[in-house]
């Protein structure tokens, strides 16, 4: 499996919906 | 245009500084925890960098991802968490390597308050685990060292062992069942391990905002990798997460934001906070039943300095791609990972070439340069999402000599 690890996590505020199932990234989040 | 082709950055601004600085404002209206690098000078855990130390952490990602892929590997065959514990054991017994998270389960921590009243206790926060477990005392076989002071179970008057009839053990897969409380277990890559009573207890998240009757392990028997922090914070998708146990509070809603450096902070936040932002880019979460604890998402492609490279999405598709907080580096199936890394090179000829640190094959030394110019690199998803990742998330800083492109290849397109 591909794993998207936390490096290329950072400062996005990534936010995660898991009823809806919605993963999103929003730049600049700190 | 040039945001999108590339990023001019000072090599010095992608190192950590030896203060800490940038802290997080608290929103009103958001259960909003603040959340540190474990070896930055924000954390309260922190520990003197050794030489390799960097190298220490490659090799420690290496061996997370190994046990991510075993335990999916496990699910897939099906057994992997799925099944009873076959063997009745003790606090005291080592229990095999098919529940809990893995090794390296976190870089970041965040600091919450268990128990009434609450006890500070410093946890990694993991999205690829679902039980959350502290030490506890009276250690009745053993804890390493950690920062705060040892949950007392004792002190808390809301504290409460869970039954092993209950739900809550059932949703568990506990490990055993010992004179009628439930016993968890979970066991990481390296032979790390946390095994206890089950329990409940009040769970502050902020100091106004707690989680009545969390379901928590109180550690008996713990060993392993953990540094000072008292434990793990599982915010995985399973029933024992604490997104689950939360879900008609937090309606299932958080987020996070990992700092540009260790000497930064972020957040890791509960509440629909963010959900309107017009600035978010949303991409579809896939979920899996036989491994309910990981959040996959359907990568489609990579551009590189605006352009997309040429790699077929069945290369993508073939194997998936789960999103993780524990895991450092981003893996890529091999044939991705070659097109990145001929884009990357191709666009960073004019750097003199440094030598691989671990796992990372592809490194520059911008000895004297001051500034570099880092090729603009995007992830791309269904519906034209394109998530420009920032200049930190591209490049893995060693130190000052030494930059390498911050992605590894899987060992097999399959894997």
């Amino acid at each position: 499996v591909g794993i998207l690890g936390n490096v290329q996590q950072r400062t996005f505020g990534v936010l995660y919906d898991v009823p809806k199932k919605k993963i999103g990234f929003a730049a600049g989040g700190c | 245009g040039e945001s999108r082709s590339h990023h001019k950055v000072n090599v010095s601004s992608l190192l950590p500084r030896k203060v800490c600085s940038n802290s997080i404002d608290a929103l009103s209206n958001v259960t909003r925890l603040r959340l540190v690098h474990r070896h930055g000078p924000c954390s309260p855990a922190v520990r003197r960098r050794r030489s390799n130390f960097e190298a220490e952490i490659l090799a420690r990602d290496q061996l997370h991802v190994g046990f991510l892929r075993q335990r999916i590997a496990a699910a897939e065959l099906g057994g992997g968490g799925t099944s009873p514990a076959s063997t009745r054991a003790a606090p005291s017994t080592k229990i095999p390597a098919r529940s809990g998270a893995s090794v390296s389960a976190g870089d970041y921590i965040v600091t919450v308050g268990l128990g009434t009243p609450p006890k500070a206790q410093t946890l990694f926060f993991d999205t690829g685990s679902d039980v959350t477990w502290v030490q506890c005392q009276p250690c009745t076989v053993s804890c390493y060292r950690q920062l705060d002071q040892l949950f007392d179970p004792a002190s808390s008057a809301t504290y409460a062992n869970v039954t092993c009839a209950s739900a809550a053990c059932s949703d568990l897969d506990a490990l055993d069942c010992s004179d009628g409380t439930c016993i968890y277990g979970v066991s990481y890559g390296d032979g790390s391990q946390s095994v206890g009573f089950y329990s409940s207890d009040a769970l502050a998240l902020t100091p106004s905002d707690a989680v009545p009757r969390f379901l928590f392990g109180c550690g008996q028997a713990n060993e392993g990798l953990f540094g000072l922090a008292a434990g793990i914070l599982g915010l995985g998708g399973g029933r024992p997460s604490l997104v689950t146990q939360t879900m008609k509070k937090y309606n299932g809603v958080f987020g996070y934001c990992l700092p540009a450096s260790a000497s930064d902070t972020g957040y890791l936040a509960f509440g629909d906070s963010g959900s309107t932002n017009p600035t978010v880019k949303y991409t579809n979460m896939l979920r899996d039943a036989k491994t309910p604890t990981f959040y996959f998402i359907n990568l489609i492609g990579i551009s590189v300095a605006g352009q997309r490279l040429r790699i077929p999405p069945s290369v993508f598709a073939k194997a998936g791609t789960l999103i993780d907080s524990g895991t450092v580096i981003t893996r890529l199936p091999p044939a991705a990972y070659a097109s990145l890394r001929s884009a990357f090179r191709g666009r960073m000829s004019r750097y003199k070439k440094a030598p691989a640190v671990s796992i990372l094959d592809t490194c520059y030394d911008p000895t004297g340069r001051g500034e570099v110019k880092l090729p603009a690199v995007a992830l791309l998803f269904p519906g034209d999402v394109s998530v420009n990742l920032a200049p930190e998330g591209i490049v893995y800083t060693v130190n000052e000599s030494r930059i390498c492109l911050a992605f590894a290849a899987n060992d097999g397109d399959d894997d």
